[in-house]
């Protein structure tokens, strides 16, 4: 059974997920039509601007964060940025979308520079997370304890973060017991898809090179 | 604008709270 305090816990992670996304307008672009790889590299570039900074308000409200050593709130930042970025980004994919929408995002991606090798882990982990049709709480929840994954590079206090990670996992797996009784495994098919946003995390270091050599 | 700082200095001013570009 969840308690009141992880009840309460589990609400305000939802509700700062849900306060802080990418602002409409700035999604809006993604949806125009007809624009160029040069237009499309651009694009892409606001959003993960716009991301990481929707990334750093969610996380300025999860109990304790700001609590932490100032440097240890940018390692852990900078470590899960672009976990985080792409898990935000796989729920946008598999959420339903008005018809030709997310055809529309695919080719902008596709259309942007992104080398093929890249492009196919990337839309696979996208898949995956779609399957496994995930609430909000859930999604709220994983991504609060991607960032607060405690063997970031340059984190110091790594008990500290473990410390806030545990009580998240604790919520999520309670959550995910009741969400989805008649999958046992349903919250190590969780976990599984942080390792596998780890992988996109290599390849997305790769990724940024090729893009600026192309 | 923001979109041409790097990750950290994004996130340092994010952190700070100003995020006008």
């Amino acid at each position: 059974e969840i308690t009141k305090a992880q009840r309460a816990l589990m609400k305000v992670i939802v509700d700062a997920y849900n306060r802080h996304k990418i602002p409409q307008d700035v999604a809006k672009k993604l949806l125009q039509d007809q624009y160029s790889a040069e237009e499309n590299f651009l694009l892409l570039t606001e959003m993960a601007t716009s991301q990481v900074q929707v990334l750093v308000e969610f996380t300025k409200n999860i109990p304790g964060f700001l609590s932490l050593n100032h440097e240890d709130q940018i390692a852990l930042l900078k470590g899960s940025a672009v976990e985080a970025m792409f898990l935000r980004s796989a729920q946008v994919f598999s959420q339903k979308m008005p018809n030709g929408h997310t055809e529309v995002l695919e080719e902008r991606i596709r259309k942007s520079g992104i080398s093929e090798e890249f492009m196919t882990p990337m839309f696979n982990f996208y898949k995956s997370i779609g399957e496994l049709h995930m609430i909000e709480e859930e999604q709220a929840l994983l991504t609060a304890i991607t960032i607060l994954t405690p063997d970031r590079p340059f984190v110091k206090d790594q008990q500290a973060v473990e410390r806030l990670q545990e009580p998240m996992l604790e919520v999520l797996r309670k959550l995910c017991v009741l969400q989805h009784p008649q999958e046992p495994q349903y919250f190590a098919r969780l976990l599984g898809r942080l390792t596998e946003l780890r992988t996109l995390n290599h390849y997305h270091a790769e990724m940024l090179t090729s893009w600026r050599m192309n | 604008p923001a979109s041409n700082l790097g990750l950290e200095d994004i996130i340092r001013k994010a952190l700070m709270g100003n995020l006008e570009e």
